[in-house]
């Protein structure tokens, strides 16, 4: 299994060739890129070899060609559906977001348990019942969805979405979520973010 | 300046030791700390090592001492005061997530423009008039922020901050902030764990 960390190499790596690419660069090297996240050129090399990926001698990369080598390695070369589960104040937000239409994910569903929402639209989609949720997530053949409800339901609501097709889930609530393989979670802490600040905030200037 | 890709690191060699600590393992090598995160053991000990944190020939940290030294690192030996700015959706699920007190982070005042908001209280915390952000910030000499607002406000409110005397800021508005030394601003793009999501269904069984 690719670990983690390579895996959000990668994701900054197709965001730096992105940038490239809006700004007209024909060709970039390792050395560019790994500039760019402060990394060893080495390393970027040695991630992008580990897909095929060999640069010319002296010129490195294609720009173009490299893009759409890692969209398609990260599975961006095609759009994907989305279901959100809680359509409380994160959720809310998670559903206005521009970012994801964007990066190529579509939330397509959202779903909650309380009578007040169920019906209301936001956006263009109406909130469901929890009641309805395995038959649309089935029938959309929906692959990844966001958990944006209370920890107390998490493990309920993750384990129907599971057995109801979905092979990826962003867990929003406080609650470790675990699956074994083909399935995968990420549980987002947010205060990852506030640690990084706080680095910065003490180390900068040091040294 | 640090790499972010190395500080983001040392945020999961933490998350680890504090989980080993809870586990009552007294020792702790480097090869364990790796294997958890998928990375080689010699950047590991190289990471931890630009910090002076030397392991023992064979028996490898002290997981205590480890950890400790680790918080101090990362600046979490102290409580940090936060400032939100913006008491929308994404604000409102902010003000109430439970971990950012876990980790040492106390949310102590919120601003918002809307006059149905200011006045309002939202778990011990009053929304107060964009008018008072200054005085605020500068009285509690508060350090860090967390901009929930719409893109077209952020550099206007960013730049007001700083005035006032932040020194890091936690972007969710989707427009691309920068400042220079001292100052540190993290743009947040929640799309990218729904791209480790696709990256993982894409390469999961390849290979
Ligand atoms: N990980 C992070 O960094 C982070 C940050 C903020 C909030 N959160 C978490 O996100 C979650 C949502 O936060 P919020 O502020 O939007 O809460 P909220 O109370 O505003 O929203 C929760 C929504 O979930 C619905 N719900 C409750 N039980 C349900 C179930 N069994 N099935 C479907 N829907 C259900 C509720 O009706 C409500 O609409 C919480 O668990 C919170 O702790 C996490
Ligand atoms: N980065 C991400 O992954 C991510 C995810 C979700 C939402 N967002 C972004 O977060 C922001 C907030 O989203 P939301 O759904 O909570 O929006 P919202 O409209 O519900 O909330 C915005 C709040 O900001 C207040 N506001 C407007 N102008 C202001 C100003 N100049 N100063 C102070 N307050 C001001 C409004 O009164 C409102 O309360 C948006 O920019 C959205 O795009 C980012």
């Amino acid at each position: 299994r690719i670990p983690e960390v390579t895996v959000e190499r990668l994701i900054k790596y197709l965001r730096f060739v992105e940038e490239m690419e809006k700004d007209g660069m024909r060709n970039l090297t390792a050395k560019q890129i790994a500039e760019s996240l402060g990394l060893n050129p080495h390393l970027v090399r040695k991630d992008l070899a580990y897909f095929g990926q060999f640069g010319k001698r002296g010129k490195g990369y294609e720009t173009e060609k490299l893009g759409e080598t890692l969209r398609k390695i990260m599975g961006l070369d095609k759009r994907w559906k989305v279901a959100l589960v809680g359509v409380g104040n994160l959720g809310s937000a998670l559903l206005r977001y521009p970012g994801f239409k964007e990066r190529g994910f579509d939330v397509v569903c959202a779903f909650d348990t309380s009578p007040q929402k169920i019906g209301r639209q936001i956006e263009d989609i109406k909130i469901e019942s929890m009641d309805k949720m395995e038959e649309i997530v089935s029938k959309e053949n929906i692959k990844i969805a966001i958990l944006s409800i209370p920890k107390e339901a998490a493990e309920e609501v993750s384990d129907r979405l599971v057995k109801a097709g979905v092979m990826g889930i962003l867990n929003f609530a406080p609650r470790y979520l675990q699956y074994s393989y083909p399935f995968r979670v990420l549980n987002v802490d947010l205060s990852l973010y506030l640690e990084s600040l706080t680095f910065y905030l003490e180390n900068d200037g040091k040294k």
